[in-house]
């Protein structure tokens, strides 16, 4: 089973 | 006063075509160094990232005295942006502060100007801070090649994961019913540039990715011959589509992991 990372995870938000 | 005069319609008319399923509302950010627009999907599972640079030859002419941001309907200016044809010079007009952003459709022949006013939203979104990396592996492909081998594995699965190694990729889907696997070697021989399947690879990787999404960025086909994808272990995939003349549009995408 394979979970959806969000791009939240990856980059910062500013 | 921000004045762009593009000089082919067909080009923003394929840009919002391929950007209005998944981003509905968004921003561009107009300044004088030309247009950027990025936006998150609803399911902040993908971004979209759009550079038009005003020096480039798109553009006939270009003006933007303050930076400004207008907030737009994706949905509504790709109807709007119908109005208009294929080969149509298309001026984008707004004032200082904006609530209106004016099209001005020019036709080849000078018989027929067109224009239409939508208003403008207050569009409150997040602006992710992406930094520039050196990716593991870069895939270079023509863009219908990439959309075909989409196309054909979201017939089996949800998901592709995407094998970069020094020999070429893989791409390979497993559902319940059956799986498939699609084998791109490294071709660099092609007479045509647009043709040729080139991969550099710093270090292999693999990774997997929702296919409903990577179909959804083969709309921006169309926009050019060429696409890459740029992928490091553990990190989202860019696929990039260059505007000729213009910049480029790209999109990112989350990875899937194994629970």
């Amino acid at each position: 089973e394979m979970s959806q990372c969000s791009i939240y995870f990856y980059y910062e938000c500013f | 006063m921000f004045e762009a005069k593009m000089l082919q319609s067909s080009v923003l008319k394929k840009i919002i075509e391929s950007l209005k399923d998944l981003f509905s509302d968004a921003n561009f950010d107009c300044s004088s160094s030309g247009i950027t627009l990025q936006d998150m999907d609803s399911s902040h599972v993908a971004l979209c990232y759009l550079k038009l640079r005003s020096d480039e030859e798109g553009f006939e002419d270009y003006r933007c005295d303050r930076n400004i941001t207008l907030g737009v309907n994706l949905v509504l200016m790709s109807k709007i942006l119908k109005c208009a044809g294929n080969d149509d010079v298309i001026t984008l007009r707004a004032e200082d502060e904006p609530n209106i952003l004016t099209f001005i459709f020019d036709s080849k022949n000078g018989e027929r100007v067109s224009k239409y006013d939508i208003k403008l939203m207050e569009i409150d979104s997040e602006l992710l801070g992406i930094p520039d990396t050196e990716y593991s592996c870069v895939v270079k492909m023509p863009s219908h090649e990439f959309q075909r081998i989409c196309s054909n594995l979201s017939q089996l699965g949800d998901s592709v994961t995407v094998d970069c190694h020094k020999e070429g990729v893989d791409f390979k889907v497993a559902g319940e019913q059956g799986s498939g696997a699609i084998k791109l070697k490294q071709n660099t021989t092609v007479d045509k540039e647009e043709d040729q399947v080139s991969v550099e690879l710093n270090e292999a990787v693999t990774q997997s990715f929702a296919l409903k999404f990577l179909c959804a960025f083969t709309k921006a086909t169309s926009l050019s011959d060429t696409v890459s994808l740029s992928l490091t272990q553990d990190t989202p995939i860019v696929v990039e589509y260059p505007i000729a003349q213009h910049g480029y549009l790209r999109f990112y995408l989350a990875p899937k992991i194994e629970e």
